[in-house]
Parts: structure tokens; sequence; C-alpha cells
């Protein structure tokens, strides 16, 4: 085959009675994200800019846990990682704990191709995002009421569950998955 | 999460995962997605993006073993992505995406469910949400 493209929106724990409208959201939205990898690709496109442009759709898309729609931390923020890295050459770009970048994926290559870091996190990432040309945005940007709703589930559940630390149920489990 | 891997006309791989994290998480915790060869890596052999609970991610390191088990065993990319999801990682861990360097892609999760789609330039097309 001359390409190929794979892409997810998160593994985890979702009831398969699942709403109607928002499955076909669901399903409407990885068509949508796999139509702009697959049309780079077809047109002689690189892989890293379908990965990118794909991953900057869903990290757009408040329906995943990415970008604008990411969950939020015990502390009630948004605080965003990324990783991408180039098989050809074996290079790489990644960050961790950015607040306002709004596409992260962006950043991480931006760490790729123009430092000669692999990973930077927190306040370094956001120092070299102020000396690279990615956009920003106010932390604000990206909460959702769905997300902040489910910081809130976890929370009072924190409270409730047992001492032991690893997750029993599938709903006890569905608080891990990324 | 969210991952994208591909393979272009000139035969590159490329592995890329965006994340909120995980609800809750404490302060200071690192998930497995900028983690190079746990939640993201590629060769010239297979690009792979991780999604599910970071910490087994982690500690299997397991971007990084279904490469290696592809290399080194020579096996198929199915063959390898079964050995990582169903071998290597416990149920209700994990799920990942794959393409290697002939422009075969493997999705697959051992969690219930996994947000996935995937194409190629002969027009074999995929889209799933559970298992």
């Amino acid at each position: 085959k001359e390409w190929a493209i794979a892409l997810h929106g998160g593994a985890g724990y979702v009831s398969k009675d699942m709403p109607e409208d928002r499955k076909q959201a669901y399903m409407e939205s990885l068509e949508e994200a796999l139509a702009i990898g697959s049309d780079i690709l077809a047109n002689g496109g690189s892989a890293l800019d379908a990965i990118e442009r794909t991953v900057n759709y869903l990290e757009d898309n408040e329906l995943f846990n990415a970008g604008k729609g990411a969950v939020f931390t015990s502390e009630g923020k948004n605080e965003l990682d990324a990783a991408i890295m180039d098989g050809s050459t074996l290079n790489a770009g990644a960050i961790t704990g950015v607040t306002t970048v709004k596409n992260p994926i962006s950043l991480a290559r931006k760490v790729m191709t123009e430092s000669k870091h692999v990973f930077f996190a927190t306040d370094g990432a956001e120092t070299f995002a102020d000396q690279v040309d990615v956009e920003r945005v106010d932390p604000s940007y990206f909460y959702t009421e769905r997300r902040y709703q489910s910081l809130q589930r976890a929370q009072e559940q924190e409270k409730e569950e047992s001492s032991n630390l690893l997750p029993e149920t599938n709903e006890e489990k569905a608080w891990k998955y990324g | 999460t969210v991952g994208a891997v591909a393979r272009d006309k000139d035969g590159n791989l490329a592995a890329a995962t965006s994340t909120g994290g995980m609800t809750n998480k404490r302060y200071g915790r690192v998930g497995d997605v900028p983690i190079i060869g746990s939640g993201t890596y590629a060769n010239d052999l297979v690009a792979v993006s991780a999604t599910g609970w970071g910490e087994k991610i982690m500690l299997n390191v397991s971007a990084h073993t279904l490469a290696a088990y592809m290399e080194y065993k020579e096996t198929s990319l199915q063959q390898s992505m079964d050995y990582l999801v169903d071998e290597v990682l416990e149920p209700g861990d994990a799920g990942f995406i794959a393409v290697d360097k002939y422009g075969n892609f493997s999705m697959k999760t051992n969690t219930g469910s996994m947000f996935r789609a995937a194409t190629d330039s002969e027009g074999n097309k995929e889209i799933g949400i559970w298992e």
C-alpha cells in the first residue's frame, strides 16, 4: 500500500447504551478526522503533516480528552501533554503540563524540529512556546461543563471509595483512563 | 487521549498522541503520552499510539514493546498487537493503534471500547467504538 492512517479518540469504558445522538456525533467526528489525514496522504503529503493535522482536529473537538474538552486535574486545571515521533529519523518531541497552548501536538512537533531537546515540562514547555510560533489561549479556553462535572463526581467517589488503590469495578476503572 | 499514526507515499512512518491526562490526577503526575516508547513511538518498521491507563502503559513500555517484538521476533503487525494487548497488558488496561511500513494498520483495546478509525490507499476502512 502507498499510504495508510489510523487514529484513536481514547480507550476506556464507554457504556453501550450511549444515547444515539451522542454516538452519531462521535462517529461523524471520527469520519471527519480520518478524511483530514487521508486527504493529506493521498495528495502526497508527509506522515508527520497528516498526523499533526488529524490530531489538531481531535484537539479542537471537545468530545475528546485533548485540547478543548480536556479533563480536569485534582486542582481543577487543564494540564495538557503531547508527543510526536518521526520513524524515519527516530527524532521526537514531547511536552507535559502546558496550560495555554491551543494545540499541544503542534508544540511537540516544534520541540522535535526547533530544539535540540526531546522533552519539555510545565513552565519550561510554556517558555519554549513563547519562543516558537504556536497559538496560545487563556486556560479558560479548555473548560467544558461536562468535564468539570466529571471532576466533581470523581472527587465525590474518591471520598467514598475504600482505601485500596486499585480500582475494582468497571465504573471505578473508568476514572483511570486518559 | 487522542492519537494518529501514518505511513506516507515515501514510506515514512510517524506517530502522534495528545491528551488532557486523567480526571482528578494529582499535581505533577505525568502519564504515558509524552513518554517516548510508552504512549508514543515510531521507527522505520512501525508507528504506535496508546490510550488507556497511563501507569500500566508506562510500566510495560508498551509502544516500544510492540515495535521490538515485531522487529526481533519478525512477526506481523497483528501478531505484535495481539501479543502486547493480550499477553503483556492486563484486561482493562489500554488500547493501541499502529501502522507498519507495508501500510497495514491494526487497532485493538482490552478496555471494552476505543474510539478509532483507519483507512489506506486501497480503500480499506474501519471505524468503531466498542471492541
